[in-house]
């Protein structure tokens, strides 16, 4: 099964952050065992778990740049069997400071690879660029996981990310593929949702999560006291959209 | 008074799009002369006013490198008084290729110049990052308006993106200041938002619009018409929340 998952698109506020924090804590909820890896210089991932990065002197900036295994960096999360390999603020500097070095897009790729097989499932969320950060998750990645928020600036993106992914396929990482595009934020009331979700089906088919995650205040509640859905309200329809798409996803990456 | 303005903050979907487009608008509605410079390699200002990358050969990347002046790329909207430098795709590249440049953040300023007093106002929209282009732009202006959407995750990020902006300030632009904050996609059912707001005003007081942007499915619906609200749904509350500010933004720019 897939095991590395970069969760990818330039449109910022698309609900990357919130899909890597719900998803990671939905399947660590179901026995897996699930490291979440913050690959933003906003730290969005690190907060969503009550980790803020002025309290942290290493993180997966160090990482990238060589000086610490990534062993060092991955802490635990409130949630058993889920970790975190946490972003610091000078993470921010890294996409200007990798330019000019040695395999710059394969940084990450080698970094991960000593713990790789020691999760279930590795999440890595990106910051919303195609940069350099993106393009070493996309390349440490075995599948892309999309968020897509229901707006047309958000889908008039995805001609663009999915031309990337085909550069990374096939010039960085072979393995290279979709595992999915998940609907976030969505409001059944707007036309402009409904329009979004037939165009994404249409033209995306069996690649679109059939569950859909709705626009719910709790998921957007809980980053500020520091925990997943799960932890903060597990009734509210967010944390149930998400615990329906692990049982989704583990469902299809057991069939043949 | 202020001409120059750059819309910046890299919590990604925002409304910085959303506000460069319609306050732009309202403001040419007003009998002012306005440029929007498209920034972000998104390209969605550019498509906000029905202009698609894949139809102009021109943009401000030819710009930026110092290929084509400003003037051959600036073109007219359907907005009289509202013109648009787009952006083109190549801009995606932008940001790795003008790291080993000579005055790589000076760029923007400098062929911004010969148009500077063409316009009552030049709004740049930016990217959602802290890297080249946003610092080209924050180079470029005068003052700086922050869009705030109200959450947590975009009130966490606030912190950086005004520390950018200070070192901005010291080392390239002496003269930059903080225009303003606005709060975008307000939903008063929320207490979210109210906390939110609350915590803004009193930490940046006067600096804060009195106007908020209510959030408003109309505004969200125009871009995919390639139309500013303004021209899809001038009676919409979110379009009358951007003509309230572009007066809020007259009135205190002539007040003394
Ligand atoms: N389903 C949802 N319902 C309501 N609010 C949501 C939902 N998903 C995300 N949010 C909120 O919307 C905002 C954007 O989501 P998020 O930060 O996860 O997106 P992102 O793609 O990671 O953004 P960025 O591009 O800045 O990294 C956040 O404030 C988040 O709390
Ligand atoms: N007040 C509002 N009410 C409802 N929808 C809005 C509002 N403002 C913006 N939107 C929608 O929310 C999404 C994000 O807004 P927008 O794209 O302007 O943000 P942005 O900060 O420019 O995003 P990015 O960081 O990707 O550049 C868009 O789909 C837009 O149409
Ligand atoms: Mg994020
Ligand atoms: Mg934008």
């Amino acid at each position: 099964i897939k095991r590395v998952i970069s969760i990818s698109n330039q449109k910022g506020g698309v609900g990357k952050t919130t899909t890597a924090v719900n998803l990671g804590a939905s399947l660590a909820s179901k026995g897996k065992r699930v490291l979440v890896i913050d690959l933003d210089p906003q730290a969005n991932a690190s907060s969503g778990f009550g980790v803020y990065r002025e309290n942290i002197s290493e993180g997966i900036y160090q990482v990238i740049i060589g000086q610490t295994p990534i062993q060092q960096v991955i802490q635990q999360t409130g949630v058993p069997g889920l970790f975190l390999a946490p972003a610091t603020s000078d993470l921010t500097g890294a996409e200007i400071e990798l330019v000019n070095t040695m395999a710059r897009e394969l940084r990450l790729r080698s970094a991960i690879e000593p713990v790789r097989d020691q999760f279930d499932f590795v999440f890595i969320d990106c910051p919303p660029s195609l940069g350099l950060l993106t393009v070493n998750s996309l390349t440490a990645a075995d599948a892309v996981l999309i968020p897509l928020q229901c707006e047309y600036y958000a889908l008039e993106g995805l001609g663009q990310l999915i031309h990337t992914i085909e550069l990374v396929k096939s010039s960085l990482n072979p393995g290279l593929e979709v595992l999915g595009i998940v609907l976030t934020m969505f409001d059944g009331r707007n036309s402009l949702a409904h329009q979004v979700e037939d165009e994404v089906r249409e033209h995306f088919c069996h690649k679109v999560f059939k569950t859909v995650i709705p626009r719910n205040v709790r998921l957007s509640e809980a980053p500020s006291h520091g925990l997943p859905a799960l932890l903060y309200d597990v009734a509210s329809r967010g944390c149930q959209g998400y615990l329906a798409m692990a049982e989704e996803l583990l469902t299809e990456s057991t069939a043949p």
